[in-house]
């Protein structure tokens, strides 16, 4: 039996929203740790990992590993039928066929009850675990939406490249070109608007700027994004949870 | 202009 009760339905809410994009069909794999996801997108380039720790709920219980295989575009659709700050349970039993969702606003004594048919969901499961990443930058997620969507409008691809002191970000198309550099700093006031660089060795890489717009819209999930590269491996995008994670990993472009 | 690889080429599926 799973019965997963978030404070604030906003949270779950805003994590859906986050990756209902770029990937559609998706197993919610529940156990005692709380609920965690992978899924990759239909062109076989991003890949999509979701870890929300028990701590994230205000109550969690899992007696049995359970997954939840949902169409996200349906989950979402009942999820906005809920008020953000409701309270909202998910409830499964163990071997379930559909997933309640029951969102209680405990000031109006109004309580709502939704039913979503699950699916079982063929899906491989990629090892992403152990990477060595060349460099990790920490910034604003703010900051980093705004330079993906100005240079989304001149180039298809975003070229990233890090030294020491520079994060820049830059993008060549038909109408010129632009980039962006981004010096690490310090913010004692806000920590928040600080930007961090750590490198072990220089980075030079170049990304498809539909993914990376794909990529923003876990933005909201937290106010810094930490990016790590390597030129051996696809790129890690990660917004923090109070308790667990929005991932995403995208594969470079190359020259042939 | 660059081609986009894929994850497969990266990734063990488990």
């Amino acid at each position: 039996m799973l019965e997963a009760k978030f404070e604030e339905a906003s949270l779950f809410k805003k994590v859906i929203d986050s990756f209902k994009d770029c990937v559609q069909l998706v197993n919610f794999n529940c156990s005692e740790h709380g609920i965690a996801a992978q899924a990759v997108d239909d062109s076989r380039v991003l890949l999509v990992s979701l870890s929300i720790g028990t701590e994230s709920f205000q109550d969690f219980r899992c007696d049995r590993n359970v997954t939840l295989g949902a169409d996200l575009s349906s989950l979402s659709k009942i999820l906005r039928c809920g008020n953000n700050n409701d309270n909202l349970t998910l409830i499964a039993d163990d071997t379930p066929d559909s997933l309640l969702l029951l969102f209680e606003d405990t000031k109006k004594d109004r309580i709502s009850e939704y039913s979503l048919k699950l699916m079982d969901i063929d899906a491989d499961f990629l090892d992403i675990e152990g990477m060595q990443y060349d460099t990790t930058i920490t910034m604003p997620s703010a900051e980093f939406a705004k330079v993906v969507r100005d240079l989304n409008q001149l180039s298809d691809s975003l070229n990233i490249l890090v030294t020491k002191d520079t994060v820049k970000f830059v993008a060549e198309g038909d109408i010129g070109s632009g980039s962006v550099i981004v010096k690490p700093h310090t913010d004692m006031d806000k920590p928040d608007d600080s930007v961090k660089v750590e490198l072990d060795k220089p980075v030079d890489l170049t990304f498809g700027s539909k993914y990376l717009l794909d990529i923003i819209k876990g933005a909201g999930l937290s106010n810094q994004i930490t990016i790590k590269l390597s030129s051996e491996t696809p790129a890690l995008f990660e917004f923090g949870l109070q308790s667990g994670y929005l991932q995403f990993f995208l594969a470079p472009k190359f020259n042939e | 202009s660059k081609d986009q690889t894929k994850l497969a080429q990266y990734y063990v599926r488990v």
